[in-house]
This record gives C-alpha cells, sequence and structure tokens, in this order.
C-alpha cells in the first residue's frame, strides 16, 4: 500500500518524494489523469516546503494541467500567500487563464483571499482580465461582498494614476 | 496501515450563483 508521487507532494512527505525520486527523477514532472504534477498538489494543499523542494529540484511551475490549470492558480484559490509568493519568484506567468473561466487574481478574489490578492497585483497581474461570464476582479468583489479586497483593488488603482 | 488519500485539487466556478453580467 503505497501512496502515489501525487498523494505524497500533497501530504507533505518530503522524505518519502525524496527517496522516489532518487530512483525515478521522472517522477517530478509526472502528470496524474487529470494533468496536475506533483508541484501542483502540493501548491493546492498548502505544502510551502514541499513546493520549495520540488522547485529545488527543477520541476516546472510553468507546466499546466489539461483544463490550463496552474500551481500558482491552486495556490491563489487556495489563498496561500507564501507559496503565490514562491511561484511568482520562479516567474511563473502571472495571469495565466484556464478554461474554467479564471486568472490567479480571479481565483484570489473569489475565494476572498486579500494577502494573495495583494501579491499578485504587487507583482503586476492583470487587473482588466474578466471572467468567462464577464466579471472583472473589481465587480467579482462587489458582487461577492468581499469589502477588504474592493478597497484593496480601488487603492492599487488609485496608485497606477 | 489505511492510507489517507487526499480528493485531487479542483478549482472552484469563479461566478457559480452571481447573476451574469
Amino acid at each position: 500500500d503505497s501512496l502515489s508521487i501525487h498523494q505524497l507532494a500533497a501530504q507533505g512527505e518530503v522524505s518519502q518524494v525524496a527517496a522516489h525520486l532518487s530512483k525515478d527523477s521522472s517522477l517530478l514532472s509526472r502528470q496524474d489523469e487529470r494533468g496536475f504534477t506533483p508541484l501542483m498538489w502540493a501548491a493546492a494543499f498548502g505544502e510551502k516546503a514541499m513546493v520549495d523542494f520540488l522547485l529545488e529540484k527543477g520541476a516546472d511551475p510553468k507546466t499546466v494541467a489539461r483544463e490550463r490549470e496552474s500551481a500558482l492558480t491552486l495556490a491563489s484559490s487556495g489563498g496561500y500567500v507564501d507559496i503565490v509568493e514562491s511561484l511568482l519568484g520562479h516567474g511563473v506567468d502571472i495571469d495565466t487563464y484556464d478554461w474554467n473561466g479564471g486568472t490567479p487574481l480571479l481565483y484570489a478574489v473569489r475565494g476572498n483571499h486579500v494577502k494573495c490578492v495583494e501579491a499578485l497585483l504587487a507583482k503586476g497581474a492583470d487587473m482588466t482580465i474578466e471572467s468567462d461570464s464577464g466579471y472583472s476582479p473589481m465587480a467579482l468583489a462587489v458582487a461577492l461582498g468581499h469589502k477588504k479586497i474592493q478597497k484593496v483593488l480601488e487603492d492599487h488603482i488609485l496608485k497606477l494614476y | 496501515s489505511q492510507l489517507s488519500l487526499y480528493t485531487s485539487p479542483s478549482l472552484p466556478n469563479i461566478t457559480l450563483g452571481l447573476p451574469a453580467t
């Protein structure tokens, strides 16, 4: 009964992942049936140490899953600002747009994750990209009643001008 | 030993429940 590399990554089992990688380094970029890599599982479950370990081993943070999900969108949706910043530090595309109709910023707004919104804006996330259904980050914040995020977005706009 | 398995990551539908703009 052994866990897959994806489950081990999600559960933060760094030493076990290291052991698996030493036997088969291709596991680093192994995508599951939906296209998710171990790095994406770790990002989705907020495993910061695992994310850093996998990046150090050379995991590609730019890989996207079948529906164009990325490690950055998963971390932004989960509100894991430390992982968001780690990924942004590795040159990922900050405005990846997936088939679910969202960018990392839109997911952070949707999840009411103020610090993630701030981190993404500070790194130049595009506030004009709308969701599939036509919601900009600002319109989404207003519609969801996420007042603090609305304020962060307004302050950011004021800073731009 | 009982293995605890995490469910596969998924992203929420961003505008679920909101009126279409």
